[in-house]
């Protein structure tokens, strides 16, 4: 399967509803500033992703205007659109309402367990981020002490 | 669970050479994962070492930052192998590379994206010309704050990949 | 020692909202560098907020990468222009900078350059076109070990800086 | 004044004596792992950097081929030639020898701290290190806590 696409509404820098499609291989391209790995953060972010690897302590920070005082509105979204090899479709969503987050899947609310569950059956392990590399990391993953990459081992098996 | 650490383990370990040697298109490179206790492997630390092509086999902190980055891609990549993900996000990877190594690394996502999706973020025309599609972000004035806008282009429509980026 | 302190920081906390404004060639940055404990600022930390052009005002870490880049430059040129030493080395400083921002990055160094001189490593070709000299190293294998050698050009032979590009 | 060029003599990946001349604005370019941050290592160490900031542990490992276990010589030197604003010239020296350097100001054994002295008055305060960034330390400058930043000033103050 693939990613077919996601929407933002009131994500960060991403103001009202984006819809953002991708292909097998795509590039997110801009100028410095401009919201590149703001979009990252949404995929993260709607992956199940913990609060400080989104570069924010609350997830109210979130919210569009929020780190200027002026949030928009006072929830953010992130849908994901998941197409499978039979060509069945799964959106899972992410809501910040306050200061928590519901999660739905084709739009059905469902705790957080369930959640991270249906996204192991599709093989994305979250906790491991074995397919995430944020900015700025690629080379201390090279530079990891012997013990910390013990660790990495222990969390994927 | 040792059981486990132990297939995860070999398996990583197996494919991290071929995989290093694919990104350096060069025969010559190693890349070595070893258990520093060989009989409890998950009690102790691992090591990884690198010998860029060419090079002679030293320590991983003597490598430069450009061969740091395609060691530590060559890691990642072999220990995404192991529990594949349907897709992968990259975020500026090529920051270090020289224009030979970003033209290795964007032929061998490529490749790779065959398999498993990839989205990659980057500055450098020189990584995004082989991709299927381009997503550019901009920044604009919205009631006084700035806001990210997108456009999308779709390159698959293009006869060959080289023609992106006259379409750009 | 308090004297000095409070000289030197005077001194920065004046210099660095025009460098960062010069840097970005744009009056509505902004940079401020402020005491925690103003009645003796050496006991507490120091402070350092940055406005990119065009945006409000908002804390360090929501700062992209390339934006954060800039905001660095402006301080490290600030804190010597207090005690300026004869030159200054640079390494890779553009690696996260997109060409807009490398642009305006190089010309201010360049300007720089008459008074302080200047060493930068990079592998931009936007970056270095306007220097004055260039030291190009490449790789040679001599008895076994891969060893560097050098080349130099001298650019300012050449009429234009714009010219240093066709003669590479 | 200014640096007019450096030599150096089996430092690092150079082999050999090596001349590089500088000018008023000069850029160092080559391929990934071609020896330009060695060449930055080179101009560090020849102004008193300490061992640490050069990525080795110890002084014997920056003679060429130390890594793999092949020195080529057991000393390793580099010498640089700064011209001040009259013209005249003054030549820094600092040779490996084992496990020690020795310091050198146009041709003369001098001591380490007679040296810094003399370094100091042509401004250059290598403790302070306000005019070196090495390879990917520029992010983090800006990222500095403020107590970090507090500590920057009182150094060069
Ligand atoms: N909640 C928010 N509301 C509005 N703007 C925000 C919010 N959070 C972050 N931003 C802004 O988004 C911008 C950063 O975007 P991002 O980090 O995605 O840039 P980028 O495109 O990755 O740039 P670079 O190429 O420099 O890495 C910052 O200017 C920041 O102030
Ligand atoms: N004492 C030594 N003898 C021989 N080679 C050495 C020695 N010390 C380091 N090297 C080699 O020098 C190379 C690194 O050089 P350096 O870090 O200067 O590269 P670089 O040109 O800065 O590359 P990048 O663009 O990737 O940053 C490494 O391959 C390393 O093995
Ligand atoms: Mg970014
Ligand atoms: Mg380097």
């Amino acid at each position: 399967g693939f990613l077919e696409c996601i929407e933002v509404e009131n994500f960060k820098s991403y103001r009202g509803k984006i819809l953002i499609p991708f292909k097998r291989f795509t590039a997110i391209i801009g100028p410095n500033g401009s919201g590149k790995s703001n979009l990252m953060d949404a995929i993260s972010f709607v992956l199940g992703e913990k609060t400080s690897s989104l570069r924010v302590k609350k997830l109210s920070e979130l919210i569009h205007g929020a780190p200027i005082n002026r949030p928009v509105a006072n929830r953010a979204r992130v849908s994901a659109t998941y197409r499978n090899e039979d060509g069945e479709k799964t959106e899972f969503s992410r809501i910040i309402k306050g200061s928590s987050a519901e999660h739905r899947i084709n739009d059905k609310v469902v705790s957080h367990a369930e959640y991270t569950k249906e996204m192991e059956k599709i093989n994305i392990f979250i906790k491991v981020k074995n397919f995430l590399v944020f900015q700025g990391q690629v080379e201390s993953i090279a530079m990891k002490n012997p013990k910390e990459r013990t660790h990495l081992f222990e969390e994927i098996s | 669970r040792f059981e486990h650490f132990n297939q995860c383990f070999d398996y990583v370990a197996t494919k991290i050479d071929d995989i290093y040697k694919e990104l350096s298109r060069n025969n010559s490179a190693q890349a070595f994962l070893g258990p520093e206790n060989p009989e409890e492997p998950y009690l102790e630390g691992t090591t990884y070492n690198c010998v860029a092509p060419g090079k002679r086999f030293r320590p991983m902190d003597n490598l430069s930052g450009g061969e740091k980055t395609v060691a530590a891609l060559a890691l990642v990549f072999a220990i995404h192998d192991y529990q594949p993900s349907p897709f992968f996000v990259l975020d500026e990877i090529d920051a270090a590379l020289d224009n030979t190594n970003i033209g290795k690394v964007a032929e061998y996502i490529k490749e790779m994206s065959k398999k498993v999706q990839c989205i990659v973020i980057s500055l450098k025309e020189e990584f995004y010309n082989k991709v299927d599609a381009l997503v550019g972000i901009y920044p604009e004035q919205v009631d006084g704050c700035i806001a990210s806008k997108v456009v999308t282009l779709d390159l698959t429509c293009y006869p060959e990949a080289g023609d992106a980026t006259t379409a750009i």
